[in-house]
């Protein structure tokens, strides 16, 4: 029989809940429902160590626990192969899409932030940081 | 008077879960 385990949202990052408040590059202070892919584009841009960079979902495991997946992601234009592992829950920004994550149902549970599901082929917004000089 | 609770502000960096490898420009 499957076995539910109780949300642990304490083991979250709680900048995920809907209200928190988002200080963009310039100050400007958003709510993370209310982000759009421009406020990531423009906070990348004046920011003097981190560029944006986009991650293409490529294929997305079970991970080492029933809550958990490994996603892997295609990233830049060099396709670095990066392996992340995270909770279902766990919600990325797609660009042009908003939050998605592998469990919507359970985000929005967990967070009340409306949430899509990130599938394969999905271009999530990533940063990588700008070369040190 | 009760002190006004200040709400957390969080960067925008953080709600990106990883940093890619660095390329080269």
């Amino acid at each position: 029989p499957a076995v539910s385990s109780p949300p642990s949202p304490v083991a979250l990052p709680p900048f995920f809940m809907r209200g928190s408040i988002i200080q963009l590059a310039d100050g400007e202070l958003k709510r993370v429902e209310d982000l759009k892919t421009e406020d990531f584009i423009q906070s990348a841009e004046i920011s003097s160590e981190l560029k944006i960079d986009s991650s293409t979902v490529e294929r997305i495991d079970s991970g080492q626990s029933p809550n958990a997946v490994v996603i892997q992601f295609s990233v830049g234009e060099l396709k670095a192969q990066v392996c992340v592992e995270v909770l279902v829950e766990y919600p990325f920004f797609v660009f042009g899409q908003g939050w998605s994550s592998c469990c919507p149902d359970r985000t929005t549970q967990l967070f009340e932030l409306s949430c899509a599901k990130l599938c394969v082929g999905d271009v999530c917004v990533s940063l990588t940081l700008r070369s040190l000089r | 008077n009760v002190e006004p609770r200040s709400v957390p502000v969080f960067p925008w960096h953080s709600l990106v879960p990883f940093l890619a490898p660095t390329q080269s420009d």
